[in-house]
């Protein structure tokens, strides 16, 4: 573990926080896709397969219980929830995700570590979360004004995989068989897609105004 | 054990 890594992790707890935060105090989804949160149900699903086989600390184990647990309370809250589910845009909330899910589970049968079950599911997550955000970002493109607390939850998401790219840069220096391609070449793709959004959230938290990505 | 190609990173 080290600081990269760290930083990453609880930057990566705080968007979850933000975003359980904006539905429980609002009551109200808007500005948020159903889809993404769906993408990341199903990435976090496939890539702790692992959970009840190995034991790697209790850090990682609770970790993970609760990425799998936030993410699939947020899906069912906003799927079922009787108040928040009427905020959902689903008339916004278009993007045909079965691409992303069919190219990315393609891409794991060809490009994976070892061709077993579980990694190929490995692959297969990584692949997805570097897509996963497309649906949430094209809704906030499509919804105009995006209130803060779906802006910074999108912003905490962004910024976490940015320090996990600094986390394996970090590791290829001090460990000397560190090498995760898929993880490294993925998670500069994710992060690449967060460029424009980075961009226009730091207009608007400079000019102190609120967040408006171009349609 | 070692984790199977060390996915130690959640």
């Amino acid at each position: 573990m080290n600081i990269f890594r760290l930083a990453g992790d609880m930057t990566h707890l705080i968007s979850v926080l933000v975003l359980l935060l904006k539905i429980y105090a609002t009551k109200s989804c808007s500005g948020i896709s159903l889809k993404t949160q769906e993408l990341y149900a199903i990435v976090f699903v496939t890539r702790y397969l692992d959970l009840f086989t190995d034991f790697i600390s209790l850090y990682n184990t609770v970790m993970k219980l609760v990425f799998i647990g936030s993410s699939l309370a947020i899906v069912w809250c906003m799927r079922y929830h009787r108040v928040v589910r009427r905020s959902y845009d689903r008339e916004l909330d278009t993007f045909r995700y079965w691409i992303l899910l069919g190219v990315s589970f393609i891409l794991a049968l060809v490009l994976h570590e070892k061709f077993t079950l579980q990694e190929v599911f490995w692959a297969f997550s990584i692949y997805l979360e570097a897509v996963a955000i497309l649906p949430q970002l094209v809704l906030l493109q499509r919804s105009g004004n995006v209130d803060n607390l779906a802006g910074q939850y999108v912003f905490f998401l962004g910024a976490y995989r940015a320090f996990y790219i600094l986390n394996w840069i970090y590791r290829y220096l001090t460990e000397q068989r560190f090498t995760r391609w898929i993880s490294c070449v993925s998670g500069l793709v994710q992060t690449a897609l967060y460029a424009d959004f980075f961009y226009y959230y730091f207009i608007s938290w400079k000019n102190n105004a609120k967040l408006q990505l171009p349609a | 054990d070692t984790v199977p190609s060390g996915h130690d990173e959640l």
